[in-house]
């Protein structure tokens, strides 16, 4: 069995002990520093307690992520993969183990920064979310598109720096999503200034009762 | 032979073509978008004619990374990897054929933009320098240490946009580097304001004349 089948194998299982106890995952992927942990620092406390919360962090090193993520008072487990590139979900599947999987709506796996090779490894997700920071660029899609190809969802993040940031043009960005992706919905979004997370929140609650 | 010999078989090749032209090669690494091309336009034109550049551009896919090099009257050559998260060695040896090599002091190879696997692969460089943004966390350097252990500079980028990051602690950055990568060099500077782009410069020069 080569890796990719193993892989999938094992990721068809953990969908199972998600969808037995009807649990939402969604993969979080982006460049390093794009705003993932940001984001979800941001909105993990406008969802509860109508919405229960749980995140897997992947890094190589250090439990950084989960940390910032505890101090919401919601469980996370640290994932570091020493020198792999993206989580796998024979990686996701262990950590459910310190997961109360019974007591979740929601489960985010925020997987290692790299715009490149996470988006080839299923963990068992029922929805991919990528973020692209404006501080980027707007031609990633267009030089990085295997990963905006897998998105069920786009988020522009740090537009509160737009105005700083000239020449990050968004109309560019949604051309080439469209070129790239088809239909892709696309959120611009802010985690400092909490500008449309509100939308990004009704986007998960349409989700999870679609999921239901 | 496996993999990783083989590149590294083909790397001492690919040096070898260096070496005989009196060539030093750069390999330049970080996350997508942390302004590796938008560096090299902006101290191209001021190392000519005193230093003659060549720059290799490496991206999944287009040619838009090249076409901006080639704009300020420099060769570049497009690698396109495809779905490979870095270049390695026979990509480089490959891309030697579309340049005149005889003709070159310092040649540039802009890795394809990943935080993670680029370091591992040695493509017949000189010296490998490492971008990170300040837009991007200063927690970079704990939780990507593999590439910046690998780096024989570390550039701190897009200091014009430190007024509007106040998180962004450029001492705990060098702390961590101390504590990842011993005593690698750290110069902040902008592409945009150009300030500090001098000493960059002056670190080249003294890099190739060492290296002659
Ligand atoms: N201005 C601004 N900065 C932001 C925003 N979101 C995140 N940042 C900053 O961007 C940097 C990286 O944020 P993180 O949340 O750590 O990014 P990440 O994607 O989780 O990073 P990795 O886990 O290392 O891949 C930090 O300095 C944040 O303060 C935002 O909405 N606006
Ligand atoms: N404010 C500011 N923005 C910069 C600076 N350097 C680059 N940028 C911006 O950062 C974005 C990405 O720059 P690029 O030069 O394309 O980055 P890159 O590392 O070559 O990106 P990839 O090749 O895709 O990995 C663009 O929007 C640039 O305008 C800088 O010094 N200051
Ligand atoms: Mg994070
Ligand atoms: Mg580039
Ligand atoms: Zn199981
Ligand atoms: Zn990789």
């Amino acid at each position: 069995e080569n890796l990719m089948a193993r892989n999938d194998r094992i990721a068809e299982h953990v969908r199972h002990h998600f969808d037995a106890h009807g649990v939402l995952a969604i993969n979080l992927m982006s460049s390093p520093g794009s705003g993932k942990t940001s984001l979800l620092e941001a909105i993990i406390q406008g969802l509860a307690p109508e919405i229960k919360v749980a995140v897997i962090e992947g890094d190589l090193e250090t439990e950084n992520d989960a940390a910032r993520i505890r101090r919401h008072g919601v469980p996370a487990v640290q994932i570091t993969t020493g020198v792999t590139c993206h989580l796998d979900a024979a990686m996701v599947h262990d950590a459910l183990d310190s997961l109360p999987i019974g007591d979740i709506d929601v489960l985010f796996i925020e997987n290692v920064g790299n715009l490149v090779c996470p988006a080839d490894f299923d963990l068992g997700q029922h929805a991919n979310v990528v973020l692209l920071s404006v501080t980027e660029g707007d031609d990633k899609p267009d030089k990085y598109p295997v990963i905006f190809r897998a998105a069920d969802m786009v988020l522009i993040t740090k537009t509160d720096l737009l105005p700083h940031i000239e020449e990050f043009d968004l109309a560019k960005v949604e051309q080439s999503l469209r070129r790239v992706g088809g239909d892709v919905p696309i959120l611009a979004l802010s985690a400092k200034t909490h500008a449309n997370l509100e939308a990004w929140c009704n986007w998960l609650r349409s989700r999870l009762a679609t999921h239901r």
